[in-house]
């Protein structure tokens, strides 16, 4: 342990500003465990880390870019989260106000967004040149890859609107055909 | 995805998370960033953890109570985060994953599958953080 205070997270190289600003936080007078939380990760949303934090990165297949977070304070065990979060980029600025301004745990989606608009935060496009190209060259190969199974036409050459296809819950196959195609996509 | 935890000099901790989730999703999909216990958790009594992977799989399993749980059973914060993981790994033999633990005095260790994971702190008189690199089980 290098002592206290201390602050740690994942991954390193563009994720280590993050450390550092909550680390510095913790120095000063008045700052709690869950405002060097939210410094820190409020400095990776801000800086788009490596991509997978923040506004114009891991675009959906309609190339929107919607946004996760929680907080969590180990003193109450309260946590505050947004899932699906669209059009607004202080993700876990969003949760902290869950945490502290309801009972509940988690909001969802369009609502989750009015409930942040609602408590002063601002709705803004978060696609940028990048994720809309990246989207394009996406769509441009044939949605290749992609997260679909048991659809048509066949999700592993073409782009949707898909269908559902029947399924035997009964059949002998049906374990195998829940199972993904091929290699591991992605990640969060 | 980053995962976050802070010790206050009080004692006093907090952990978070946030994510953009994972590119090409579906249209609402959600991962395990916002899932209490699976993207991070956190017990002053006892420590937090922060993870990071395929939020599919992982929220499945809740790998950041499941090691606060290990935390409070005893074990180092190293051999918290490498049980968390071999339960999915014996699931999930192909699951890209990171978890970093950190225990309420500040020790902390790392364990991941599918990729070199890395984890980065920074405590006490410090000048810099450090980066720890953890080699995937």
């Amino acid at each position: 342990s290098p002592g206290l205070p201390m602050v740690i997270n994942t991954w390193g190289g563009p994720f280590t500003a993050a450390t550092d600003e909550a680390y510095l936080s913790l120095l000063k007078p008045g700052t709690s465990a869950l405002d060097a939380v939210e410094i820190g990760c409020t400095t990776c949303e801000a800086n788009q880390c490596d991509g997978s934090v923040g506004y114009g990165g891991s675009p959906d297949e309609n190339c929107e870019t919607t946004l996760d977070a929680m907080i969590m304070d180990g003193t109450t065990m309260k946590s505050g989260a947004v899932a699906a979060l669209r059009r607004v980029k202080n993700a876990i600025s969003v949760a902290r106000h869950v945490l502290e301004h309801t009972t509940h745990t988690l909001l969802a989606g369009d609502l989750a967004t009015d409930f942040a608009v609602s408590n002063g935060f601002t709705a803004e496009n978060l696609t940028t040149e990048d994720s809309a190209a990246s989207c394009a060259e996406w769509r441009a190969g044939g949605c290749q890859p992609n997260y679909r199974i048991n659809v048509t036409p066949d999700p592993a050459g073409s782009c949707g609107p898909y269908r559902p296809l029947a399924l035997n819950s009964s059949s002998a196959e049906y374990a195998g055909r829940l199972v993904p195609r091929g290699p591991p996509i992605g990640h969060d | 995805t980053i995962s976050m935890i802070a010790l206050h000099s009080s004692g006093a901790m907090a952990a978070g998370t946030s994510t953009n989730g994972a590119g090409r999703k579906v249209p609402g999909r959600v991962g395990d960033g916002p899932i209490t216990g699976s993207g991070s958790y956190v017990d002053g009594d006892v420590g937090g953890c922060g993870a990071t992977g395929d939020g599919d799989i992982m929220m499945r399993f809740l790998p950041c109570y499941q090691a606060v749980e290990n935390l409070r059973l005893g074990m180092t914060p190293k051999r918290a985060a490498e049980d968390a993981v071999r339960r999915m790994l014996r699931k999930y033999p192909e699951v890209a994953s990171g978890i970093v633990v950190v225990n309420n005095k500040g020790e902390h260790g790392g364990a991941g599958s599918g990729w070199t994971f890395t984890y980065a702190y920074r405590g006490g008189g410090m000048n810099a953080t450090t980066v720890v690199t953890v080699p995937p089980i």
